[in-house]
């Protein structure tokens, strides 16, 4: 694994034109083609790594299949690997890494296709979810943005975001699990309920 | 009746409920209270005096940034983790405002785009912040992600400047944030990528988040700055989605937070999905 073609598209962008914007579009355009190769790229070694970190068995790193995918269109809600239905006794897994220097508790969004899942730790511990409906606007961008940026156009869209707090230390990592509630409306989901529109 | 609040902990934002937007943010913890308006505006681009606006120039057509909404429809969500407000401006400009549990600060998340050209008008879309602070022509800009420098509106301290562009004149590139301050409080913005800032007006600080042109600025690239995504013969101009972030402190309180939520906002956590059962996955 190594991130060459990262450097190289950051090496091509040092170009003022490249800094500034103020390119032609077709040059913008070979820019981001070569910044989205060096971050998949990247996406690549660092699943790797996280791979190692938490699959402590013998096997050499390197040639761990990587268990993780990430997803660069989280934001408008593309996430193939969270919108999976979760089946009974198979767990999403999250793997949160802080690059920082100190402890971090942050609140997580992911989306998700039901309200009825809970989150435990990496001790088991039950962790308080909320759960807010997927809006318009974002169904929106996501459809015309995966089809634009990835050709494809997925049939339905995740109908939730899913929030809990995770909490990392320094420069480390931890795991959360997602699973089916057992009984409907467990204690540590919330869906949060939307006041009348104003 | 009149006000809308959110946030759990200390920090509450309220909002008018009958324009739908922000006017207050206060923190009970530490008792700091900044009367506040936000709302989105955009500029004209001029494109026939000679100059004009483009990918190297940002030059208004001069007439005051047109307001894109006095009242917006809102829908205000709660929950233990999170209170949200969704706020519709207009149909290309949308927004959320967020307080997290145990977060001291406002994430807004602004969705604009596609920009409409068909009245052949170029628009440099701003977000402004107005706070009833008096602030003397003095604000603040980070200098390339580092340490705020001091920025004097239509001033420099070390030659008699004249401005003749009185909006452009004053925009500084932002990689940080900005922030403004009077003898009482500050209010301090952080922004996740690179952005247009200025104070226009004591008391305010812009930001300019996305701009689409319809004339070349004659510096070199031969090409207006309009961005299009296409699906098919269908050719969108570019929607952008990012977060800024407001803070409110007391005098001098305000650098620790810029500084170590700014490096949080340029360095979040990273997601990694898998799917496995947790039996196996504890083995391990």
């Amino acid at each position: 694994f190594n991130t060459f073609s990262l450097g190289d598209a950051l090496g091509v962008m040092q170009h003022h034109d490249a800094v500034t914007g103020t390119a032609k579009q077709h040059t913008t355009d070979d820019y981001a083609k070569r910044l989205a190769i060096g971050a998949s790229e990247s996406e690549a070694v660092v699943n790797s790594a996280l791979s190692c970190l938490v699959n402590s068995k013998s096997s050499p790193c390197s040639t761990t299949s990587s268990l993780f995918n990430q997803c660069q269109l989280l934001n408008i809600s593309y996430c193939p690997p969270t919108e999976e239905d979760i089946t009974e006794g198979k767990n999403l897994v999250v793997v949160a890494y802080n690059p920082l220097g100190w402890n971090r508790t942050d609140v997580i969004k992911i989306p998700v296709n039901n309200a009825n899942l809970i989150v435990k730790d990496s001790m088991g511990n039950l962790v308080e979810a909320q759960f807010i409906e997927l809006d318009n606007i974002t169904r929106k961008l996501r459809k015309f943005y995966v089809e634009a940026y990835l050709g494809i156009s997925p049939k339905s869209a995740p109908k939730y975001w899913l929030y809990f707090q995770a909490s990392v230390s320094p420069l480390g990592w931890n795991t959360y699990f997602i699973s089916k509630a057992s009984q409907k409306g467990s204690s540590a989901s919330y869906v949060a309920k939307m006041d009348i529109p104003l | 009746k009149e006000t809308v609040e959110i946030g759990s902990g200390n920090l509450k934002a309220s909002f008018s409920s009958k324009t739908g937007q922000l006017k207050r943010l206060y923190n009970s913890k530490t008792g700091v209270d900044v009367p506040v308006q936000q709302s989105y505006l955009w500029y004209r681009s001029s494109s026939n005096f000679g100059q004009n606006s483009g990918a190297y120039i940002f030059r208004p057509d001069g007439s005051s940034p047109v307001i894109v909404a006095r009242s917006v429809p809102i829908k205000v969500i709660r929950g233990p983790l999170v209170d949200e407000i969704h706020q519709l401006f207009n149909s290309w400009i949308s927004q959320v405002i967020r307080i997290y549990k145990d977060k001291e600060h406002v994430e807004l998340e602004f969705t604009i785009g596609s920009i409409p050209i068909e009245d052949s008008v170029g628009k440099e879309v701003i977000t402004k912040m107005t706070a009833n602070m008096a602030t003397d022509k003095v604000f603040y800009t980070d200098s390339n992600g580092r340490d705020f420098l001091k920025r004097v509106r239509d001033h420099r301290a070390d030659w008699d400047l004249n401005v003749t562009q009185h909006v452009a004149g004053n925009y500084y590139p932002v990689n940080l944030g900005m922030y403004i301050t009077d003898n009482k409080s500050e209010l301090s913005v952080l922004v996740d990528r690179a952005t247009g800032g200025a104070s226009i007006k004591d008391g305010e600080i812009e930001l300019m988040l996305h701009r689409r042109l319809v004339a070349d600025d004659g510096r070199g690239v031969g090409e207006d700055l309009e961005e299009t995504v296409c699906v098919g013969s269908t050719c969108d101009g570019l929607t952008v989605r990012g977060n800024y972030y407001m803070g409110i402190h007391k005098n001098g309180d305000g650098s620790r937070w810029r500084r170590t939520t700014g490096q949080e906002i340029y360095s979040p956590l990273v997601l990694a999905f898998g799917h496995e059962n947790q039996k196996e996955w504890k083995a391990s």
